[in-house]
């Protein structure tokens, strides 16, 4: 454990508590993704299954349950308690598009061609692009509230962090994994755009409203 | 799975 990954993990922790906060203290989903919600719960099932294979240490597990439970509350919270608040009509992206390709590339690019290995492997790639229904949504309604906007940048920074973290682990340990670099290198040019309109608008008290 | 350990991302 280095420095970088505790910051991603603490980011991603964040990141999640900030939106179930949200929903939970305005009682509304309103401009957020469901699909985008989905597909994380769905990244966490496909990766954590090794909760039940494989020990690493009591920090690791309650870490992933975490994420496994906060991730299933979102969506409760979303689709049934505050289900009249999901505003679908703007949440519009075809989620194939997102899921084949991630299936079809973790079969042929992926450690080890077992059960397991291919759907750690499908998680990481999916992981790296469950955001996009959710910038979509932004880019349709032309805007977010600054709480979600805090949200997607605290969710944006962590695979950031994570890319310091295979930096780190390369020169000090000369251990690197390419398929989660690449994820991550993906998945961090995704929300370049984003952290850009971040820091010039919300960090200046500005609404995040994309130019017209 | 070897190639994952505890100083993996989560």
């Amino acid at each position: 454990m280095n420095v970088f990954r505790l910051a991603g993990d603490l980011a991603h922790v964040f990141a999640i508590i900030i939106l179930l906060l949200k929903i939970w203290k305005t009682r509304s989903c309103a401009g957020i993704s469901g699909k985008s919600q989905v597909l994380f719960a769905l990244v966490y099932l496909t990766r954590y299954l090794d909760l039940f294979t494989t020990y690493v240490s009591l920090y690791n597990s309650v870490m992933k349950v975490i994420f496994l439970a906060s991730s299933g509350a979102t969506v409760y919270l979303m689709y049934v308690k505050f289900k009249a608040t999901y505003d679908h009509n703007h949440d519009s992206f075809r989620v194939e598009f997102l899921l084949v390709p991630c299936v079809l590339l973790s079969l042929l690019i992926n450690h080890d061609f077992t059960v397991m290995e291919v759907l750690w492997t499908f998680s990481i790639y999916l992981e790296s692009v469950a955001i996009l229904p959710q910038l979509f949504m932004v880019s349709k309604t032309g805007e977010a509230e600054s709480i979600t906007s805090h949200y997607l940048f605290a969710l944006g920074s962590y695979r950031a962090l994570y890319l310091l973290n295979w930096i780190y682990r390369y020169f000090v340990e000369s251990h690197y994994d390419l398929i989660a670099i690449f994820a991550g290198v993906v998945q961090t040019i995704l929300y370049c755009d984003f952290f850009y309109l971040y820091i010039t608008k919300v960090l200046k008290g500005k609404r995040l409203q994309l130019p017209a | 799975t070897a190639q994952h350990d505890e100083h993996d991302e989560l």
